[in-house]
Formats: structure tokens, C-alpha cells, sequence
């Protein structure tokens, strides 16, 4: 199901460190 | 500006430390003033019918879209800010990746509602409505243009803003709110549980102490705040509701954050 897709985006934001 | 503490007393450090986590609402105004500039002069550039007819056809309905999706736009650049804001928040610092989605995921239109509501409260007029942008906007056009049910929650959300302005929430009250928002103990599945609930309880004292700290002729203030929190999940569910719809009919524009974030919570 497209419900169970990882949520890339904000699994990104909280692991890049550019964003701080 | 926030009331002083009485002579003798402290405001509790936790209350302080919530405000100094707070973000600079001018820097995250032109942030995203500038990213929105940005995407409507690409969208301008992009739209040239070929004849004048269909131009004038198109260009009521590019109007009209082109509101609605900015409107999306902002919600979504001021999702960003809320999950850097989130980050860079004492406690959720402490917390693993998968347990700060879920915080988040469970709580991202409750905080982007306080963020719009905290606005108006600070903007304190009844005729209209300030976006993140720093642009006001009358209350009279934006119902005007608005169908039944964004009118509703349009209202609904100044109706918050009036019982809170009553209150006269002020900025350390509303940063714990967004505290007590993010913690929430009820989030399923949480590998560390125990942790969000001490941190949920740690803000809830220190709310309770810092209203009967500084406001001591009402003690009541405290459980009247909190009185407003299921009011303001109720909008937020409703504005979720409402975008899902418009997402399923194809008018949200845009495929980002906000709308992978609807996708979490409806999974």
C-alpha cells in the first residue's frame, strides 16, 4: 500500500544536520 | 511583552527555556515570503496560452488555483519551520528518529493551527487575518472567496483566537501549549513512551506553576488554557479533512510535506 512507503522527507529533516 | 514575575518569586526555568527555543518569526517570514516569490514567478513564466481566448478561459481558473496552492505552499514551507523548530527543541533533542515522526506525524496540523492562531492573537484584529508572510488579508475577502467549509473553520479558528484573546494568552503560555502539543503521551507505539509522558507532565507543572506565578488573581487560568486544546485538535482535524478532500479531487499542487504527512496520519 502506498500508505506504507517510509516518509522519506521528513525522516530527512530530522537527520540532516545542513538544516540546523 | 510577557508579564514579570512577582518580587521574591521566579518564573520556572523550563517556561524560559521554551521561549528561548523559539524561532524568529521575521527570519521565518522571509524565508518563506522569498521561497513563495520564487514559485509564483516560476508559475508565471510557465503559463503562456497560445490564443487569447483560451487565456482568458485559463486565467479565472489559474486564479483561483493559484490561491488555494499558495495557501498550500505556506502550510507546507511553515511545516518545515515547525519540524526545525521541533529539532531544535530541548527534549525532542533526546528523542530517536522514529519516535520524533511519530510525535510529529500525530501533531503537525495542531501545531501549524497554534501557529496561525498565535499570529492572529499577536495581529489582534478582528477584520482581518496575518499570513506567515507578514501580508494581511481582510477577513470580509477571505470569506468571500472561500466555499462553506474553509468559511466554517475560517471562523471557527477566529472564534479560538477570541476566547484566547480573552485569556490574554500570552508567549511563554502559547510556547508551552506547542509543548503539551508535541508531547503527547497518547501517540501509539512510541519506543520510548515513558520518557514522552514525563516530559508531557514536566510541562504541564511547569504551565501550572508559571500561570499561578504571575497571574495569582486567577487561579483558575491554567485548566481555562488547557480548556482550549481539544477545541483547537477539533479544528485541526477538520483542516486535515478538508485538505484530504481537496487532495483526492487534485487540488493540492503541491506533492511535498504537508501532504506526506496527511498520508502518515490516514495509514
Amino acid at each position: 500500500k502506498e500508505g506504507k512507503k517510509p516518509q522519506a522527507l521528513l525522516h530527512y529533516l530530522l537527520n540532516n544536520d545542513d538544516s540546523k | 511583552s510577557p508579564p514579570l514575575a512577582p518580587p521574591g518569586l521566579t518564573l520556572p526555568p523550563l517556561v524560559l527555556e521554551f521561549v528561548r527555543c523559539e524561532q524568529d518569526e521575521l527570519q521565518v517570514q522571509s524565508k518563506i515570503s522569498a521561497h513563495l516569490a520564487h514559485l509564483q514567478q516560476e508559475q508565471n513564466s510557465r503559463s503562456a496560452p497560445a490564443n487569447q481566448e483560451q487565456n482568458t478561459r485559463l486565467a479565472a481558473k489559474q486564479e483561483r488555483l493559484s490561491t488555494f496552492g499558495l495557501m498550500c505552499h505556506m502550510a507546507d514551507q511553515t511545516l518545515f519551520s515547525i519540524v526545525e523548530w521541533a529539532r531544535s527543541c530541548i527534549f525532542f533533542k533526546e528523542l530517536k528518529v522514529g519516535d520524533q515522526m511519530k510525535l510529529l506525524h500525530n501533531c503537525w496540523s495542531e501545531l501549524l493551527v497554534l501557529d496561525y492562531i498565535a499570529r492572529q492573537l499577536h495581529h489582534g484584529k478582528e477584520d482581518s487575518v496575518l499570513l506567515i508572510t507578514g501580508q494581511e488579508v481582510e477577513l470580509a475577502s477571505l470569506l468571500a472567496q472561500a466555499g462553506v467549509t474553509l468559511s466554517g473553520m475560517i471562523q471557527r479558528g477566529q472564534e479560538l483566537v477570541h476566547r484566547l484573546q480573552e485569556l490574554q494568552l500570552d508567549r511563554r503560555e502559547t510556547a508551552c501549549l506547542k509543548y503539551l502539543i508535541l508531547f503527547n503521551p497518547d501517540v501509539k507505539l512510541l519506543e520510548n513512551q515513558p520518557y514522552v509522558e514525563s516530559v508531557y507532565e514536566q510541562v504541564n507543572a511547569a504551565l501550572l506553576e508559571y500561570t499561578l506565578c504571575v497571574y495569582p488573581q486567577f487561579p483558575d487560568r491554567f485548566s481555562q488554557i488547557l480548556l482550549r486544546l481539544p477545541e483547537l485538535r477539533a479544528l485541526s482535524t477538520q483542516a486535515e479533512d478538508y485538505l484530504c478532500y481537496k487532495h483526492l479531487s487534485g487540488e493540492v499542487p503541491c506533492n511535498n510535506l504537508l501532504i506526506e504527512m496527511l498520508h502518515a496520519k490516514r495509514t
